[in-house]
């Protein structure tokens, strides 16, 4: 029985509004210790996410940006009734971590990262 | 039959010296596209990890400091034989997404993170 999504995400997720600089999607990394900030709108949309290791990749380069201009946009997403092995599929695929989950109007609902599915294997035994 | 460190680790992995700099650090991880950097000695031992997520607390902070001062010294790390879910339990307890692999003689000899243990769960069905 494969579990879901919704099973296996994080329902607290942190996010940031696309105002803010790097800094502040650095603070915000270093208080929740995570790593995947998803970026939304005014209107509480999913319009990029921004990860430690885009600001590590700011730091390499010394090129310091707007938050919006720093993040990526188009962003790969989860949905709560998707089977678990879809989403470890499109983690592989696009070399990432982390996946937010979205509500049919790109609301931010959860987090499913690859440290999430990990604990499945970590529970066997 | 739960598979090993060995069987899923990937043995291609990028170390960095200590006497180097956070710069340099910062821009093997962007190169490389990856997030943990283990630290080695003069004489190849692991000493620490740096990793996306330290040089984003360190823009947090504006404190840019060396490299041995900003990586983490104890180091969780992984053997060839160890069971994967011992691993995955490893991860899960520290809040960590990647073990550098050692031999005993500290020599990094690959690197086993939760999205190669994610990779499992991806090639069910
Ligand atoms: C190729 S990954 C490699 C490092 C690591 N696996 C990670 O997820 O950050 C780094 C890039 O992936 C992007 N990224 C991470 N999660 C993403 C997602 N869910 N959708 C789109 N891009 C994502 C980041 O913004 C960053 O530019
Ligand atoms: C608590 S984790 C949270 C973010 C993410 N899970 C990660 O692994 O970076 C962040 C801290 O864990 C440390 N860390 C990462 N992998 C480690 C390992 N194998 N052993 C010891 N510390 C590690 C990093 O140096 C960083 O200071």
């Amino acid at each position: 029985e494969t579990p879901l999504v919704k099973d296996v995400m994080s329902r607290k997720v942190t996010t940031i509004k696309k105002g803010k600089s790097i800094e502040d999607a650095a603070k915000l990394i270093m208080k929740g210790q995570f790593t995947h900030l998803p970026v939304i709108s005014e209107d509480d949309r999913l319009i990029g996410i921004i990860t430690a290791w885009d600001i590590s990749k700011a730091v390499a380069q010394a090129k310091y940006d707007k938050l919006d201009r720093t993040m990526t946009r188009r962003v790969i997403t989860a949905t709560l009734d998707e089977p678990i092995d879809v989403t470890a599929r499109k983690l592989e695929k696009y070399n990432i971590s982390a996946l937010p989950v979205i509500d049919k109007n790109r609301k931010v609902i959860g987090m499913i990262t690859s440290d999430d599915i990990s604990k499945l294997i970590a529970k066997r035994r």
